[in-house]
C-alpha cells in the first residue's frame, strides 16, 4: 500500500496538526514543500504557531517545545504508515510534567497499532508500560536485567536496583 | 510483525546471554547512567542490518564487542538474536515464527542467520525493506535524535517522510 | 563582581518589566516548558554584550524584542538592566554599584549606558574583557551545550581552556 | 593574574581528573593536547576512563555519562579560574539521580568562590538553591515570575504554580 509522495505529506501534514493542537492545547501546525535550490533537493518545513502567539520560526521555540513539535512530527508519521514497532531513547527528557503526561497519553493510544520499546527516566512515562526492565551495571562492569514487571504491578516491586524516580 | 524477544550475548556492555521479552503494547526500560539502556537500542539496531559502526556510537565495528574490563577478558564475539512474529504473513517467509541472528568476530566478519540457517546480510535487508520492518530512519530514535530534528536541513526532514511514503 | 539584580523589558516573552534579585550563591530558576527560563540565560548574555543574534536563538537582533501575542502587540523597544556589586573594584569605575543597561529599537538601533551614562559598546566589551566578566564562552552554558560538548572537536575544546588562561 | 597556556592545562587536567573521580566514584580522566594537523590548529581532547573499564574513546560512554564528563571539565576550570559568576541551563537533564545528587553536592562547593544561576527541572539542583523563582507564562503570552523562596523555606511555599516536580 505505498502512496506518492503528495498523499503522504497531506496526510502527514493533517496529521501533524492534529498531534501539534493536542500537545499544545490549541495553536496550528502544517508541513510546507521547501523547492530546490542551491543544488539543494526539495526539503520539507514544520510550521508551527502554539497557542496565542504569532507564526514564528521553530527556532524562537524553547528546548521542551521543539522536542515536542519533533515528537509531534514523529507521531504523525506512525498515523500515516503505521510502523510494526518503534524505539524511542529518552525523546521526553525535555519534557516538564504537564507535556509528558500528554506524550505518554498519546503513546498509550498509538500502541494499539505499533509496538513500542521506550527507553525514559520519567515516571509518566512508566505508567503507560505494560512491561518494564530495570537494567544496571554490576561490579564487573556488565549490564545486567533486574526484574521484570507485569501488567497491575506497581512500579515498587522492582526493588530497590531501579532508581527511585 | 510485532518483536517477541531480544537476547544479546557479548553486544557491548552485555557480556552475559541477556534476554529481554517485549510486550505488545509498551515495554518500558528503565537504569541508571551508563547501564546499558542505549545499548539495547543499538543491539536491535544492529540486528535489524545496521552496516555504520556510527549509527552504534562507535568507531568501527569490532567496538560493539565486549571491551573486557578489570574484572572479564574482552570476548571474541558479539551475537544478537531477535524472535518475531510473523503471523501476519509481513515478511515473505512459509514461518509464523522467524528469529533473525547476527554474529560479529574480531577478526572483522559477520555472520547472519534466519531461523538458524545461514544467510547473507543482503537477504536480510531485502526481506526487512519488503515488509517495511525497521529499515527508516523514525524506526528507531536515538538519544539526543528528538531535541536535534527541529535543526535539520529541510531536505533532510524530508527522508522521513519519505520513507513512509 | 557578582550579579545583584536583572530586569527585563520588552526583551522576548517579558513584555512587562521583570526583576530577578540574584543570591551570592545559587539562584535556581524553574517553570514550565516554554514559560521563559532560557529567555533569562539570553537576557543575561544580551546585556553583558552579545553581538550575534544566532547566540541568542534568533535569526536577527529583532527578534529578541517582544513580538506581541493575540491579546498583546507588538512592542517597539527591547530594555535590560543588570546591577553587579563592583566593591572588589573589578571593573575599573570608581562606583561600587555598577548598573549595565542595553536597548535595541525595532528601527535596529541599540543603546549602552553605564550608570545611566550613555556609551558604546566597545567601552562595555572592554570593560568586561578587563575584569573577567561574562566575555568567555563557559560563563553561559546554553541549553544542549553540555550534552553536545564531548562532539566538538580538539580545537573547538580547546577555546574554554584558553579563555581560562 | 594570567598565567600562561601551559600553567592552565596542567591545573584543569588536574582539577579535571579529581572532579571526574568524584561524580563517576573512580577511575581517572585527564587533558590531551592534540598537535596541530591538515590545517587545523592546535587541539585539547579529554581522556576519560571510568572505574573498571578499560581506557575507551569518549563515544562509547553513554548519553549521561558524556553530560557528566562534561561538567567535570566545565567545573574543572571554573576551579582553575574561578569566573564571578556562570549560568548554568538544564546540565543536570540527562543525569540519573545519584549522579545528580553528585552535581548538586559540587556545585553547593563551587558556589563559594562562583555565584550561579541554574534553570533545572531536577529537584535534588533545587535543593541546594538559596533562592528559587518560578516562572510561568501568563494567558496573554507573556512570562512572568511567580514567586520567590527565601532561604530556609520549603518549595511547597511557592503554591501551585511550580510544577510538582
Ligand atoms: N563494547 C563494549 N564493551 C563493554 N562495555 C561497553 C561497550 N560499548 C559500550 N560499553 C559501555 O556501555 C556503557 C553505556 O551504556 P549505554 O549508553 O547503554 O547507557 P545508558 O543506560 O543509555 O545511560 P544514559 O542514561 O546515560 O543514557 C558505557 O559505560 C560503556 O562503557
Ligand atoms: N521576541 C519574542 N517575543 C515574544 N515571545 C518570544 C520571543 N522570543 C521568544 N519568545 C517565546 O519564548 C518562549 C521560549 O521561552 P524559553 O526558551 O525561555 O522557554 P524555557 O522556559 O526555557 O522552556 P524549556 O523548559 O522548554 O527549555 C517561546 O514559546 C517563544 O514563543
Ligand atoms: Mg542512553
Ligand atoms: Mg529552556
Amino acid at each position: 500500500i505505498h502512496h506518492n509522495f503528495q498523499t503522504t505529506f497531506e496526510t502527514v501534514s493533517h496529521q501533524f496538526k492534529s498531534y501539534f493542537t493536542h500537545f499544545f492545547g490549541g495553536g496550528t501546525a502544517k508541513l510546507v514543500r521547501i523547492p530546490p535550490s542551491n543544488g539543494n533537493e526539495m526539503g520539507v518545513e514544520l510550521v508551527a504557531q502554539p497557542p496565542g502567539k504569532r507564526l514564528q520560526n521553530l527556532s524562537l521555540l524553547s528546548g521542551g517545545e521543539r522536542a515536542l513539535t519533533a515528537v509531534a512530527f514523529l507521531f504523525a508519521i506512525l498515523e500515516a504508515n503505521p510502523s510494526p514497532f518503534c524505539v524511542l531513547d529518552e525523546v521526553d527528557a525535555s519534557l516538564d510534567e504537564t507535556n509528558s503526561i500528554r506524550f505518554s497519553q498519546a503513546l498509550a493510544k498509538l500502541c494499539q497499532r505499533t509496538q513500542f520499546i521506550v527507553i525514559t527516566h520519567n515516571r509518566n512515562t512508566m505508567q503507560v508500560a505494560n512491561t518494564i526492565y530495570g537494567v544496571s551495571m554490576g561490579e564487573d562492569n556488565v549490564s545486567r536485567v533486574l526484574s521484570l514487571r507485569l501488567e497491575g504491578d506497581s512500579p515498587s516491586l522492582l526493588g530497590n536496583e531501579v532508581p527511585p524516580y | 510483525v510485532f518483536l517477541r524477544r531480544l537476547e544479546l550475548k557479548g553486544f557491548k556492555s552485555f557480556a552475559r546471554p541477556t534476554q529481554f521479552e517485549f510486550d505488545r503494547g509498551v515495554t518500558v526500560i528503565v537504569g541508571p547512567n551508563g547501564s546499558g539502556k542505549s545499548n539495547v537500542a543499538d543491539g536491535l539496531r544492529w540486528v535489524l542490518g545496521e552496516q555504520n559502526a556510527r549509527n552504534l556510537r562507535a568507531r568501527r565495528m569490532e567496538d560493539i564487542i565486549f571491551t573486557g574490563s578489570s574484572q572479564r577478558t574482552p570476548l571474541g564475539m558479539a551475537e544478537a538474536s531477535l524472535d518475531l512474529d510473523n503471523s501476519r504473513e509481513e515478511l515473505p517467509l512459509e514461518f509464523t515464527d522467524v528469529t533473525l541472528t547476527r554474529r560479529a568476530y574480531r577478526s572483522g566478519e559477520s555472520e547472519y542467520f534466519i531461523n538458524r540457517g545461514r544467510t547473507r546480510w543482503r537477504d536480510v535487508a531485502e526481506l526487512l525493506l519488503k515488509a517495511n520492518v525497521g529499515q527508516n530512519g523514525y524506526t528507531i530514535i536515538g538519544q539526543g535524535v528528538i531535541e536535534n530534528f527541529i535543526n535539520l536541513r529541510p531536505e533532510e526532514k524530508r527522508l522521513w517522510l519519505e520513507e513512509a511514503a
